[in-house]
């Protein structure tokens, strides 16, 4: 891997990785990955132009607003930032990406959700962790909900996934309780990713690929 | 009712979790 153009090393920003070598990791053909790399230079450029993207470029594509916090936009991030170091890479954004194509089996998609929602990392999904999770989400909507009632909703999801009632949703459970309720895993697909090399047929000007 | 309760559903809809949205121009 030592023989590497350097005219083409120039121009290929820091977090760039071969898309050939993403195509054979991944779902995405090698055209799909040039194509998630015209989508990616959008997004990496958008504000630092340093060919990564950082939180406030997340947010930015994601509520057309670069200082919108969010709970659930921070865990994506985090969870595509693979080597945690505060920005995410091109192989890490296709990488991650990955999970969300039509085609990925479903038990990649639950096992990533879990991870989504394991906020603290312990390996399972804390009574503590749900209810931040929803007063989070209540305050996005501005929904106003006594605590009594968000109580009740923790409890009732509580007693409908905690099957051995140890007070803590394990990776185990939440398999068989997604399983249940596949709506739930709705947010993991991403429809477009069927589709990108026709939402960027631009990809064809940068492509390096010869199919 | 079940459906309504369920903490999970609800969490689903943040718009944090809207990734389609990196597609839009």
């Amino acid at each position: 891997m030592g023989c590497v153009s350097s005219k083409e090393s120039r121009r290929r920003p820091p977090g760039y990785e071969d898309p050939n070598t993403l195509a054979r990791e991944t779902t995405f053909s090698v055209n799909e990955v040039e194509a998630l790399y015209e989508l990616y230079k959008r997004i990496s450029y958008s504000i630092t132009k340093d060919g990564l993207i950082h939180k406030e470029e997340f947010q930015l594509a994601l509520f057309r607003n670069s200082n919108k916090r969010n709970l659930f936009a921070d865990r994506i991030f985090d969870l595509f930032d693979l080597k945690r170091n505060g920005v995410i890479e091109f192989g890490e954004f296709v990488r991650s990406l990955d999970v969300f194509h039509p085609d990925t089996p479903v038990e990649e998609k639950i096992a990533f959700a879990f991870r989504l929602y394991d906020l603290r990392g312990t390996g399972f999904i804390g009574r503590e962790e749900l209810k931040e999770m929803v007063l989070a989400i209540l305050n996005e909507s501005e929904l106003l909900l006594s605590d009594d009632a968000v109580e009740e909703i923790v409890d009732q999801t509580f007693r409908q996934a905690d099957m051995n009632g140890d007070g803590k949703i394990d990776p185990d459970e939440w398999k068989v309780f997604a399983s249940k309720n596949p709506a739930l895993l709705k947010n993991m697909t991403l429809p477009y990713l069927k589709d990108i090399t026709m939402a960027f047929p631009s990809f064809v000007l940068n492509s390096g690929a010869s199919d | 009712k079940p459906e309504s309760m369920n903490a999970f559903a609800l969490i689903s809809r943040s718009q944090g979790f809207n990734l389609g949205n990196l597609f839009e121009k």
